[in-house]
């Protein structure tokens, strides 16, 4: 995705014999045009790639003559925004375990609730899911209906108008039931929904859970970068999950998003069926767009 | 370079650097830029012009015949005239996953119902988890049945009985849902085709979330060539997208933007105001 633009960029800097200051300057508006096309904030790339310029230039000609010193710097500029790996949510046996899901209208939350369910169920982890959508006509029962499938329980309750009381009651009930693992969907928001950036707040405050995870999706242009800022300023966002990334989306947004939250990315979803979903591994993922 | 083409390539570059920074896809803005620096071809810069405020004049021209379809679409009226032979108008929603098709379908039922036409829904999501339930709810909020079969059935035939069941009641509009699907998926992109020839429909709208951005302009592209599309709606413009993606979608279809969404609720859906459209990207 992001990969097949930068390529093209990575493929000329192959072809040159050296690399001079003005090839240094043509490969950084190639690199540019790249990222921009790839949907990552248009501040954050000429933050990138100055900070790129600058090493490349700085650095005695002779070594930033070798091409693969400038891959170098492009790779390690990518890996600095992206973070590390994340270390994995720490599940505390025999206490409860809460991760509650995030994001904006459509982005794929709960989709991705009964992805992350399948993947610890696999782990072999008791999970259950847990819907405070009150809103979306059909919420539960998309819920219900997607973990079924994989033999997982879902709580939640029709009569509840109410998310923050029905995200605790249901929460409670499944950690009865001595679930280890308890995975809460949410309604969609986006940051000028102020009512319901606050209604998330007082859900994590009420929840307490071990991880906050961000969904965001794949195709989400220039307003990832504050969109997401807003979402980690109402809650303590812990990580990023980027679905749709088996379409045409570049997966630009992903990066602005974890420039603006400084966190990192855990899943992508590849998919609408259930195990369409992978750990994301920033290194690969970088390696695979440098080629 | 003269200093007059040195300015120049400033101000296109700045320019090129707004318009994607308000989600206008890259190859857009590309053809945008294009355009202007073509319509300064062989003119005079002078030398007490500025050129930013030339390029900026010329971009509201641009921009406007971008905006600016061959042919509008009024939709009350369309249906009147397809009403008036005893036909049903169809329509059909198309776009990638969550977009907002389903929730639109709502509120131009309530907006076609408010206008005092009948209306039948056509289930022909038959993929996603609870899109039916998703779609009863709306529909019986607005007063509207549905035509639907069960999970897995054939998309194409439901909305064929809903078109059956119009044709035999004597109902004006024909609302088709119809599944998420990335156009890269080339099974998915076979059955819409399939869904749109069996039903024939009047209009094929785009429904694409206003938030998206270089992924805009391949979603127009796609869907117009797969199955063309006639008319477009831009899905959460109260998220406080910029709206780039109306000049990505408007320039690779040449079709009319007819509606925005700006909210979850029935009567969240205004008519595209070109003029307003324009002077805010331009702020
Ligand atoms: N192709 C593809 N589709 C996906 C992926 N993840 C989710 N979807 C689809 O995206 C659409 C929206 O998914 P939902 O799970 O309903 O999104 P949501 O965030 O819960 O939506 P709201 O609750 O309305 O905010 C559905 O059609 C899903 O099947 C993915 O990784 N790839
Ligand atoms: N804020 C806002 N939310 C919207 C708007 N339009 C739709 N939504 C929300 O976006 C989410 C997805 O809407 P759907 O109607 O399910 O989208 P869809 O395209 O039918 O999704 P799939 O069928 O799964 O591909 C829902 O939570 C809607 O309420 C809008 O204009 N503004
Ligand atoms: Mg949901
Ligand atoms: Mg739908």
């Amino acid at each position: 995705k992001l990969g097949r633009s930068l390529d093209n960029t990575i493929r000329k800097i192959r072809r040159l014999p050296q690399v001079d200051k003005d090839a240094i300057n043509a490969l950084i508006q190639d690199l540019q045009r790249a990222l921009l096309s790839a949907d990552v904030k248009v501040e954050l790339v000429f933050e990138m790639t100055e900070n790129i310029k600058k090493e490349a230039m700085n650095t005695k000609l002779q070594k930033a003559r070798r091409k693969d010193f400038i891959i170098k710097l492009i790779h390690d500029e990518l890996i600095k925004i992206l973070g590390g790996k994340p270390a994995p949510i720490r599940i505390k046996p025999g206490k409860k375990n809460v991760i509650l899901l995030v994001g904006i209208q459509g982005s794929g939350k709960t989709t991705t609730v009964a992805k992350l369910a399948k993947y610890y169920l696999a782990k072999g982890f008791k999970v259950a899911t847990v819907t405070s959508d009150t809103w979306r006509p059909g919420a539960y029962e998309q819920l219900v209906q997607l973990t079924e499938k994989i033999g997982v329980r879902c709580f939640g309750n029709l009569n509840e108008k109410n998310s923050i009381k029905i995200a605790v009651k249901e929460t409670k009930k499944a950690i009865l039931e001595a679930f280890d693992i308890i995975i809460v969907d949410t309604a969609g928001r986006h940051k000028e929904e102020k009512e319901l950036m606050e209604e998330m707040t007082k859900i994590e405050q009420s929840l307490k859970p071990n991880e906050v995870i961000l969904v965001i999706d794949g195709t989400l242009g220039q307003q990832a970068y504050s969109q997401a800022e807003e979402f980690a300023k109402a809650t303590n966002l812990g990580s990023i999950i980027i679905t749709k990334l088996d379409g045409t989306a570049k997966g630009g947004g992903a990066l602005s998003a974890c420039a603006a939250t400084g966190v990192g990315i855990r899943f992508i979803g590849i998919g609408e069926k259930i195990d369409e979903f992978e750990e994301f591994e920033p290194i690969k993922f970088v390696g695979t767009l440098l080629g | 370079k003269t200093l007059t083409e040195k300015k120049m390539d400033e101000a296109i570059n700045d320019l090129k650097l707004l318009l994607v920074s308000n989600d206008v896809a890259m190859d857009t803005a590309d053809e945008i830029c294009n355009k202007i620096i073509d319509s300064f071809k062989g003119e005079q810069i002078g030398r007490l012009t500025s050129t930013k405020k030339m390029v900026f004049d010329t971009l509201k021209d641009v921009i406007t015949g971008i905006l600016t379809p061959e042919n509008e679409v009024d939709l009350l009226d369309e249906i009147k005239k397809k009403s008036k032979k005893n036909e049903p108008y169809v329509i059909v929603f198309i776009g990638v996953n969550g977009t907002g098709k389903t929730t639109t379908m709502a509120k131009i039922a309530y907006f076609l119902k408010k206008n005092g036409f009948s209306i039948v829904a056509a289930a022909s999501d038959t993929f996603r988890a609870a899109a039916i339930e998703q779609l009863s709810y709306h529909m019986n909020n607005v007063g509207i049945r549905v035509i639907k079969h069960s999970y897995k059935s054939d998309p194409a035939s439901v909305a064929y009985d809903a078109i059956e069941h119009a044709k035999a009641k004597n109902i004006d509009v024909v609302l088709i849902d119809s599944a998420g699907r990335q156009v890269s998926d080339k099974n998915l992109m076979i059955e819409i085709q399939k869904i749109c020839r069996i039903a024939q429909p009047d209009l094929k709208i785009l429904i694409a979330d206003s938030l998206a951005g270089n992924d805009a302009l391949y979603q127009a592209r796609e869907f117009d060539k797969h199955v063309g599309i006639d008319a477009n709606i831009l899905t959460k413009l109260d998220a406080d997208a910029r709206g780039g993606a109306a000049l990505s979608i408007s320039f690779e279809t040449k079709k009319p933007l007819l509606f925005i969404g700006v909210g979850q609720n029935y009567e969240d859906l205004i008519p595209f105001d070109r003029d307003f459209f324009i002077s805010s990207i331009l702020d």
